[in-house]
Order: structure tokens, then C-alpha cells, then sequence
């Protein structure tokens, strides 16, 4: 993977700047 | 948990209300019922998609088999994919390369998440209505197949990182249902870009995300004008595009070589070669059988018999590369 900080982070921005996910709880 | 039980709760209770009103039969309804104490709640993870040179991006996936709207996605799916390959698989096509004729490669880069849960529903019931003769799909009513997907599509839940979230758009790419909606989808929004094309008597073609389309009516620039008009009127198809005359398109290269078509296999330039697709289960068996279709496909893909060979060398090295015999 080479940057797994990186993956994580990204993964992380994804989730939370994406308009097709909503925070339930 | 609690949140959960109570998600299932009401999914039943729709359910129930249904087979009240007589829309669901009582083994459909039964079949279709939530059991709370086998559902679990999906979560999300990511693959990296290596494609791109210098930058990782992230393939979103849900592990959804557990989930509540397992066994609705599964029976709507059952009931839509027949009807729906039959209906989009129509080619309109005459042939008329030009020298002059331009290919079009598009890929789709919101494919499972289209747009909201309503419009999805609007958008199957407007493509069922228009192409059903009646108002059924094997005795299920329209009204009926959008009562489900309201009930499907409204309780897909995951979680990610102590968080719980909802999907406002799309479906679990992991679900054969969300493919078989976005094929809907897409199949509805490509019609415009099909009534220009048609009048030009030019080549469509369509593989879930990915488009090949020919332009012999203008240059690069007014194709490109044409699409942005269509990106302007449909702001939630997301797409790339590629214009040339010659373009990849899935695992082809497709040239105009002054009139003639020529085609040949390829090969994305960061994948790494000599490699077998991975497999879980009966490796041995699915491997046997993508030798042969990939050599079923390498006939169809290549225009010249050079090209072919080549391929099959790179085939069969593949397979003794990867410690099987031929």
C-alpha cells in the first residue's frame, strides 16, 4: 500500500466530505 | 443494537402493512421478513484502486450479506435483472466509419451513487411504466416494486469508525441490486445522448459505468460541447471523457485507421502482468475457465493474427507463470 497513514486519511476524508453518506448516530 | 432492532422493527411493520393490503402474499411476506436475531450491521472498508500513476484513491465497499435488506435486494434483484438485460441490451447501429470519425470512451465516476433515494424510485417506476406492457412485472405491480425499493433503499445502514451512517444516495456496491438500478439509471439518462446520436446514424455502446460511443458529425470540439450540454442537464451523472481516434475502451484498444477499424487487447499500463485474477473457492476451475474466455475474447478483440498470437503467448505464460500447467 505504501502509505497506510495516508490510506486512513483518505479514507477518512472520503467518508466524511462524500454527499452520498449521512451520520445516523 | 437497539437502534438496529428498531430499524428491523419498522422494516417489518412496512412489510406487514403490505401483506395486509394484499400487495405481498403471505410466503413472499414471510420470505421477506427481518429476522432480527441473524442481522448484522454492515460496515464499510476500503480498497486502494492502483490505477492512477502517483495518487491512491480509495474503492468504497460495504460488507453487506448480514444486512436487514439482504433478502428485499436479493428478491427485487430476481425480479428486475431479466427484464432489465433484456430492455438495455438493444444496439442501434449501422455501420458507417469515416475516416474522419472520432471515438468516444466515457467512464461514469458516480456509478453507485447516482442521486437520492426518491429519484431512483421515480426513475425505475418512469423506466417500468414505459417499457412494461402492463402495469405488472411478473404479477407484481409497479406500485408494488416501489413500495420495496422505498423499504430497501431508505434502510441501508453501515457503520464506519464508531459512527453509524445512512446512504443518501445509492446502494451497497456489494449488492447485485445496486448494479441492476444503476443500469436503470443510467440506461434512462443516456437517451438524450442516444437521440442525437441516432440521427447521425452512429455506434452506442454501454458497459455498466463505461461508454464507447463514434462521432462522425463534427470535430473533437463540438463533441465536447455536446456532452457538457449533457453534463449541464443531468448534473448527477458524473462522467470522464476521452476523445481520439484511437481510445481504450474496457480491455480493447479501438483505432480509426482511416475508415478501418482496428482493435487489439489492453492492458492498463500499472497493472502487473502475468497475473491471475483472484479467485476464492474453486481457484483451479475458474482459472481453467478464464483461459478460455479470455482466449474466446482475445479472437473477438484482435484484428490482426499477430496480435492474437501474441496475446495467447501471454495467456498461457500467465497460467505456467502462476504454477499451472497447460
Amino acid at each position: 500500500l505504501g502509505n497506510c497513514q495516508e490510506f486512513e486519511t483518505k479514507a477518512y476524508d472520503y467518508v466524511s466530505k462524500s454527499d452520498a453518506y449521512k451520520v445516523l448516530l | 443494537q437497539t437502534e438496529l432492532n428498531q430499524m428491523v422493527e419498522s422494516m417489518n411493520l412496512l412489510l406487514e402493512s403490505l401483506k395486509n393490503h394484499e400487495s405481498l402474499n403471505v410466503d413472499l411476506y414471510s420470505g421477506l421478513l427481518v429476522d432480527a436475531s441473524i442481522v448484522k450491521l454492515p460496515y464499510l472498508y476500503f480498497l486502494p484502486d492502483v490505477s492512477k500513476e502517483n495518487e491512491i484513491s480509495l474503492v468504497p465497499y460495504i460488507a453487506s450479506q448480514h444486512s436487514a435488506t439482504w433478502r428485499i435486494s436479493k428478491y427485487l434483484n430476481e425480479l428486475l435483472r431479466p427484464f432489465v438485460d433484456k430492455i438495455v441490451s438493444t444496439v442501434f447501429t449501422k455501420r458507417e466509419l469515416q475516416s474522419t470519425t472520432l471515438f468516444c470512451a466515457i467512464k461514469i465516476t458516480n456509478y453507485h451513487k447516482l442521486d437520492i433515494h426518491k429519484n431512483m424510485i421515480d426513475t425505475v417506476s418512469y423506466f417500468l411504466e414505459e417499457n412494461l406492457i402492463t402495469n405488472k412485472l411478473e404479477q407484481v405491480t409497479i406500485q408494488n416494486i416501489k413500495n420495496l425499493l422505498h423499504i430497501f433503499l431508505y434502510n441501508n445502514v453501515f457503520y464506519y469508525k464508531d459512527q453509524i451512517y445512512t446512504l443518501t444516495k445509492g446502494s451497497p456496491n456489494t449488492m447485485p441490486l445496486a448494479d441492476t438500478l444503476s443500469n436503470i439509471y443510467v440506461f434512462v439518462w443516456q437517451k438524450q445522448i442516444l437521440k442525437q446520436l441516432q440521427l447521425n446514424n452512429e455506434f452506442f455502446g454501454r458497459y455498466k459505468d463505461q461508454i464507447f460511443l463514434t462521432w462522425s458529425n463534427g470535430n473533437e470540439e463540438q463533441l465536447g460541447s455536446f456532452l457538457q450540454t449533457i453534463r449541464d442537464k443531468s448534473p448527477n451523472v458524473q462522467f470522464q471523457k476521452l476523445i481520439a481516434s484511437s481510445v481504450p475502451f474496457l480491455n480493447a484498444f479501438v483505432q480509426n485507421q482511416n475508415g478501418d477499424l482496428f482493435s487489439r487487447i489492453h492492458r492498463h499500463p500499472l497493472i502487473q502482468g502475468y497475473s491471475l485474477p483472484y479467485e476464492v473457492g474453486h481457484a483451479k476451475l475458474v482459472h481453467s475457465d478464464w483461459l478460455r474466455s479470455a482466449l474466446i475474447r482475445a479472437v473477438c478483440y484482435c484484428s490482426s493474427v499477430e496480435d492474437f498470437n501474441l496475446e495467447r503467448i501471454y495467456l498461457e505464460l500467465t497460467c505456467l507463470t502462476n504454477g499451472y500447467s497447460l
